[in-house]
C-alpha cells in the first residue's frame, strides 16, 4: 500500500 | 455592498455540486476583479481552487474586499432551489452575518430570495507556486470521468504515466489489473474531443481514485479537462469555466513503493 502524502507537504501557508 | 448578477445561474449550481462533497466549509473571497475560494478537504490531501472573474457577470459590484464563510452543503441546498435557467444574484452587506441568493426566472415572473447564515471559518491559505509541469494532458472531461469510474471498480489507486506513446491509467486490485492507454488524437471533428499530450519529460505518479472520482463531479462545467503532472508535486486537474475562470483540484500523490 502506498502511503498518502498531504498537500501541506508541498504548499506552504501564506 | 456586494452584488453579483449571473445570468447563467446554472454555472454556480454546477460549481457547488463539483466541490461540496470535497469541502464542507469555505471562505469566499470577493474583490473587484471577481471571487475566489481555496480550501483543502478535511484530510488535507486535496485542495480546491475556484476563480470566477467579474467579467463573466452581467452586473458585478464589490465595494471592498470581503470574505464570507459559507457551509457548502447549505449553499448547495439553497442553489438547488434555483431553476437551471434562472438568473442568480448574490447580495451581501458589509458586516452582515448573512448572504442573500436571489433567483429570477428568465421571464421575470418568479422571483425568490434565500437568505443564508454565514459562518466564521479559520482556514489556512496556501501559496501555490507557479510550476513547470513535466506533462500536461488535455482530454475530454467525460472520458476522464469514465476512466476514473471504471478503474475504481477494480482498484483504489491509479498510476498515471505519460510517455511519448500516450497517457496510461493503470490500477490493480484483488480481482486483477487494468490498463487504459490514450494516444494523442487531434484528428477529431470537434476540438473538445481531442486528446493532446504535451510532454517535456516522462512522468509516472500514483493517486487515490476516490479523490479523482470526486473531482469528476466538475465534468458538467467543461467539455475538456487538463491534467498537469510533475514528480514530487500535487497533480492539477483543471476544469475551465468558459469566459469566467476555473475550478482546479490539486491532489497530493501517494508515495511510490
Amino acid at each position: 500500500v502506498n502511503p498518502q502524502r498531504q498537500i501541506t507537504a508541498f504548499f506552504s501557508k501564506t | 455592498m456586494l452584488e453579483l448578477r449571473l445570468v447563467q445561474g446554472s454555472l454556480l449550481k454546477k460549481v457547488l455540486e463539483s466541490i461540496k462533497d470535497l469541502v464542507n466549509d469555505a471562505n469566499f473571497d470577493f474583490s473587484s476583479s471577481g471571487f475566489s475560494l481555496q480550501s483543502m478537504d478535511s484530510s488535507h490531501v486535496a485542495l480546491v481552487a475556484l476563480l470566477l472573474k467579474s467579467e463573466g457577470f452581467e452586473h458585478y459590484r464589490c465595494d471592498r474586499n470581503t470574505s464570507m464563510g459559507m457551509n457548502l452543503g447549505n449553499m448547495s441546498k439553497m442553489l438547488k432551489c434555483a431553476g437551471n435557467d434562472d438568473i442568480i444574484t448574490i447580495k451581501g452587506d458589509d458586516g452582515s452575518d448573512t448572504v442573500t441568493f436571489m433567483f429570477e426566472s428568465p421571464t421575470q415572473d418568479k422571483i425568490a430570495d434565500f437568505e443564508m447564515k454565514l459562518m466564521d471559518i479559520d482556514s489556512e491559505h496556501l501559496g501555490i507556486p507557479e510550476a513547470e509541469y513535466h506533462a500536461i494532458v488535455k482530454m475530454p472531461s467525460a472520458e476522464f470521468a469514465r476512466i476514473c469510474k471504471d478503474l475504481a471498480s477494480i482498484g483504489d489507486t491509479v498510476v498515471i504515466s505519460v510517455t511519448k506513446e500516450g497517457v496510461k491509467f493503470s490500477t490493480r486490485g484483488d480481482i486483477g489489473t487494468a490498463n487504459i492507454v490514450l494516444r494523442q488524437n487531434t484528428t477529431v471533428d470537434k476540438p473538445e474531443d481531442a486528446t493532446v499530450i504535451e510532454m517535456n519529460e516522462p512522468v509516472s505518479m500514483t493517486f487515490a481514485l476516490r479523490y479523482m472520482n470526486s473531482f469528476t463531479k466538475a465534468t458538467p462545467l467543461s467539455n475538456t479537462v487538463t491534467i498537469s503532472m510533475s514528480p514530487d508535486l500535487p497533480v492539477v486537474v483543471e476544469y475551465k469555466i468558459a469566459e469566467m475562470g476555473y475550478v482546479r483540484f490539486y491532489l497530493a500523490p501517494k508515495m511510490e513503493e
